[in-house]
């Protein structure tokens, strides 16, 4: 048979392996793997290669209509370019962050940017308890407001070490040092068998044809 | 009480990004 070689046709915002890589803690296959999961999200409900917030929603929940405040947050922290979708680029340097071997102080401050609800520059008492009332609304846990507000205080006089009623970037990386549990969703284990995951199929097949 | 509010956070489904790599 004749095997047509046809030029690959890549997503909007389709950036080099090798540059991606040099950039993030990914080697070039695992940012090619990463290219196989992004084809598959990017083109879960609107095949324009890109994802939108829907798409990530219901690869988080299977659920489109799910909203869900940190959901909402990580998709505004991966759209970098603040366009409303997130493109390959993106979709790579952010989850470089959640990489096991991405540098601490990167996590801290994706963390930081987080729970900065408002993008104030700071993380305030309302925005600490918002995020905890929202997060309760969502699970089983029935706690009462006055249990909400004892464990917010506690909290609060721990990691607002300046007592001026914000946590700002300096007393959040203290904090996060002093209870490292706090980052232990900033690490995401999967990352490392990512190729394993997604082995690219577009450079195994490209071994068959040169045989062929 | 011990809970630490972040801690608390951290348990919400949002914040566990392993959906984005099951089969779907």
């Amino acid at each position: 048979g004749c095997f047509c070689l046809k030029k690959t046709k890549h997503t909007p915002g389709y950036e080099e392996p090798t540059v991606l890589a040099a950039e993030t803690p990914f080697t070039v296959s695992e940012v090619e793997a990463l290219y196989e999961l992004y084809k598959k999200l990017s083109n879960s409900i609107t095949s324009d290669g890109l994802i939108h917030k829907e798409e990530f929603q219901l690869a988080l929940f299977r659920n489109r209509n799910r909203r869900n405040l940190f959901a909402d947050r990580i998709f505004d922290l991966f759209d970098i370019k603040r366009n409303g979708v997130v493109d390959f680029g993106e979709f790579v340097r952010s989850l470089g962050v959640f990489h096991p071997n991405a540098p601490i102080e990167d996590k801290i401050e994706f963390a930081f940017r987080l729970y900065d609800l408002r993008q104030t520059g700071f993380i305030e008492r309302e925005e600490l308890k918002e995020m905890v009332s929202a997060l309760l609304h969502e699970s089983e846990l029935q706690l009462s407001d006055d249990v909400v507000e004892m464990i917010v205080d506690k909290t609060w006089s721990d990691a607002d070490t300046k007592g001026d009623g914000k946590i700002d970037r300096e007393e959040w990386k203290e904090f996060v040092l002093k209870y490292p549990s706090l980052l232990k969703n900033m690490t995401l284990p999967y990352l490392k068998d990512i190729t394993m995951a997604f082995p690219s199929f577009v450079l195994s097949s490209e071994v068959e044809d040169t045989e062929i | 009480c011990n809970l630490n509010a972040f801690d608390i956070i951290s348990y919400s489904s949002g914040f566990d990004l392993s959906g984005l790599f099951e089969e779907k």
